[in-house]
């Protein structure tokens, strides 16, 4: 299975539909202090399930939403979606017959989160497994947060267990 | 369930070794599952030692060391169990230029030998350099992001009209 | 003793807007005493908005932005009560060029005004380039620091070495 | 009153005789990961009396003293010292009419920490005073440690009444 591509609106500063190929290699992504890249890898973490607001450097889940600016009036409603390739057909049950896949994560201002795997409403628990099996979720060591690559060092060793746990 | 973990930590550990020591150009590193209260959950403890320098804590570690050594751990994890995508989020702000080439290197390897695909947030021109393509991110509208693909050449003119 | 830290508020308070206006070339900050449980001992609050933002919590601010935050506020109570001395130790590492420079301009300008000497451990070359002078540490042998006098010409080749 | 000059041996990897001076306007310190920068600028803050560890990343005082190499043994005492001008004898009573001063502190393993000014014995407190009456000391909101900028932003607002006290 591969990740293919990252659809967000309403998410963080990202107001207008946007769209991030995700390609084989290496990608970098640039620009400016405060120009949104940290909110953009966090439209990832967040599709994946997240369910610490911390984790998205806010006090609710509902700072997720676009709060608007001096010119824009706020949003009530943001949503991220994933499409994943599933060429080699490797994807858990029970989607190991479908060519492409998507996930997608909503959330309403004051109403909470929905989830949706080719269309078809998912608890949060069956998306988190769905990444799970992947290798991947909304907690994994792979995504590293920005200033968070030393906090592995500075853990608890039982803290640093989840961490294998992960690799088996 | 038991199995399957001594088998990834003996793998992690491995790899944890060999990356260690090339991101640092020699020392040793190894990891250790000490006894925690509860018996039945051990913690995962760390010890790492620079080329040339005694075994400290790790708190005694540099900034740049402490980064190359999460480092080092993280992408061990990540050779055992390969995820479809790595997110790095300015892992190279602590980093001198050397150790930013030498973990660019490993990551074009790990890049080529498996089939994960890198987001890597950066400021520095060296990584940028070597990253197969360039996104870029402006709020050419105060406080509203956009996305738009750059290369080296606009570079400079992308971060003048932030 | 409350008179003096009302003053002292009110001049933190001054200095602290208009470093961070500059530094972020427009927007608004402010600082409030808020009570806490103990009435007799207040917080201190910080309220920031970078330019054509709405004010929002301190927490999602970027790590650029909240480092620019962060020495606005120290440079403030430096201006007001200043120290013999000002330790940096690679305050720009999360900033972007553009604020890198910005920044540099400021400490320059603090410099000059006042008898305060700054001390600044950098690796971006931005900065070392505004410096009066530069001091290099290396581990020639091992694990054994040592100090030497460095220009930006030899800098190339003291990277290297290390 | 002017800091004119630190000099440290056994200090962390400082094992042999350094002399920093401190001049005016803007310094630089330069050099690769692990050479021993944030330990030259933690020599400085220890002199003023720091009786936190953790402020020196360590888990005990006696971790400053250097611990020794490959090559070379351990130590069993370091040594850190301040030159101060005071041409404009503004200096804290009773050093206002001396011309220089120095301010020193030495650790022995296992004993401890002494400290001296004008090589005259004092207390830990008394080296705590004369810093803090020169608007400066161990925990003064100038001395920023790496990794440490935006601690001020991430704590909580009665923490940062103490930044209001240092500057009153
Ligand atoms: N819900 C929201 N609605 C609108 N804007 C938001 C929202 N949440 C965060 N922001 C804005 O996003 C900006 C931060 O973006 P982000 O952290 O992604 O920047 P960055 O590109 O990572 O910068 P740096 O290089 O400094 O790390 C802040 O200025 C903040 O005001
Ligand atoms: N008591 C000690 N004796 C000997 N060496 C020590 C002692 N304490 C710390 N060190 C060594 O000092 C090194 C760290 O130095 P320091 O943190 O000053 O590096 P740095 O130049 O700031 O690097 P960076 O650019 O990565 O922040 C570590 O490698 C550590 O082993
Ligand atoms: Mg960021
Ligand atoms: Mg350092």
């Amino acid at each position: 299975v591969q990740f293919s591509k990252l659809r967000l609106q309403g998410f963080k500063s990202f107001v207008e539909k946007t769209e991030l190929e995700i390609m084989p290699g290496l990608t970098g992504i640039v620009g400016p202090n405060g120009c949104g890249k940290s909110n953009l890898l966090e439209a990832l973490r967040w599709l994946m399930a997240s369910n610490s607001a911390k984790s998205m450097r806010s006090s609710s889940m509902d700072d997720v939403i676009f709060s608007g600016t001096a010119n824009r009036p706020a949003r009530n409603m943001a949503e991220v979606s994933l499409l994943l390739e599933n060429r080699a057909h490797n994807a858990p049950a029970p989607y190991g017959n479908v060519e492409e896949l998507e996930v997608v994560r909503r959330i309403e201002r004051d109403y909470g989160s929905s989830y949706l795997i080719n269309g078809k409403p998912v608890r949060q628990r069956d998306t988190q497994i769905f990444f799970a099996d992947l290798a991947s979720g909304a907690n994994s060591p792979a995504l590293v947060s920005q200033g968070k690559v030393a906090a592995i060092i500075n853990a608890k060793p039982i803290e640093r267990r989840s961490i294998l746990e992960d690799s088996a | 369930a038991k199995e399957r973990l001594t088998a990834a930590f003996d793998q992690v550990n491995t790899y944890f070794q060999s990356l260690f020591t090339r991101l640092f150009g020699g020392g040793k590193a190894h990891l250790e599952m000490i006894e925690g209260d509860d018996p039945s959950v051990a913690g995962l403890e760390i010890y790492a030692q620079p080329p040339g320098k005694n075994l400290t804590s790790l708190s005694l570690l540099s900034g740049g060391e402490q980064a190359l050594t999460a480092l080092s751990l993280i992408l061990a994890m990540f050779l055992t169990n390969p995820a479809p995508v790595c997110v790095l989020d300015e892992v190279d702000a602590p980093l001198d230029d050397a150790n930013v080439d030498r973990i660019c290197d490993v990551l074009r390897e790990i890049a080529e030998k498996s089939q994960t695909r890198f987001l890597v947030v950066t400021h520095h021109r060296l990584t940028m350099a070597r990253m197969d393509r360039l996104f870029g991110v402006t709020m050419a509208e105060r406080g509203v992001s956009q996305l738009v693909s750059v290369n080296m050449e606009q570079l400079d003119m992308f971060a003048e009209a932030a």
